[in-house]
């Protein structure tokens, strides 16, 4: 695993998140589901709690948008990019964005899994950077993974556990 | 010299560019005889996804540069 420069991460581990808007790919209900469970993902094995807010600015604000989307960072269209994510900080630090040219599922392995990516992402957005282990999700490329049995591979689980310790039982 | 638009060089120094930080090499010297800084970023690109480290541009990188994947860069500057 390999962290930021800095180690940059979250001052607390109450960490709130804003869906800004959804894609059309999914439901609603869908997304909002797909997007709790990714971040539950980190915070099985850390102390991090995710508060969800609807109003007003979250430490991740999260949104689907097509090329230039208000960043200096243009998605690319279909394929290539699907996602990025900015590391802890204030302001854009962990935004999270999805390329709405990409076409996102949740139950299939047709497209690219929403939860898949988002769990990737919001690795970056808590303090991760890329992993060089071709077994961990915090790997740059795409790779589907079952939702319903996912375990956080062990070299992400030390990754977080190195930022923000390990979770109190 | 600057890589023709649309060929795979092209594809891949933009992906260098974006990914590992390979600095725009338009402006440098044509009788500069060192290593190009392409080939160490792609070298550096292969290190990284444990690819064979050659430095030269070949299939199997081109099929990872390809592949879908995260916009945020794999290296920090």
């Amino acid at each position: 695993y390999s962290t930021f420069p800095g180690n940059l991460k979250w001052p607390n581990n109450n960490v709130t998140y804003r869906i800004e808007n959804y894609t059309p790919d999914l439901p609603r209900s869908e997304v909002d589901q797909v997007i709790k469970d990714a971040l539950d993902v980190w915070a099985k094995v850390s102390p991090l709690r995710f508060i969800r807010i609807n109003s007003g600015v979250a430490d991740i604000m999260i949104s689907f948008g097509r090329r230039e989307h208000g960043d200096a960072y243009p998605f690319d269209g279909p394929d290539g990019t699907l996602a990025h994510a900015f590391a802890p900080s204030a302001g854009l630090g962990g935004d999270t964005h999805f390329d709405e040219d990409e076409t996102f599922t949740s139950h299939t392995t047709a497209g690219y899994n929403l939860f898949n990516v988002a769990a990737h992402e919001f690795g970056h957005a808590l303090g991760l950077s890329h992993s060089t282990d071709p077994g961990a999700l915090m790997y740059p490329i795409y790779s589907y993974r079952d939702p319903s049995t996912f375990v956080l591979p062990f070299d992400d689980m030390k990754g977080i556990q190195s930022l923000y310790g390990v979770k109190n039982t | 010299a600057p890589l023709p638009p649309g060929s795979n060089a092209s594809f891949a120094e933009d992906y260098l560019e974006k990914f590992f930080d390979l600095k725009n090499t338009n402006t440098s010297s044509s009788n500069n005889r060192r290593v190009s800084p392409f080939n160490l970023k792609l070298r550096e690109m292969q290190q990284f996804f444990r690819l064979e480290e050659t430095g030269v541009l070949d299939e199997k990188t081109l099929e990872v540069m390809n592949k879908p994947r995260c916009g945020i860069p794999d290296m920090a500057e």
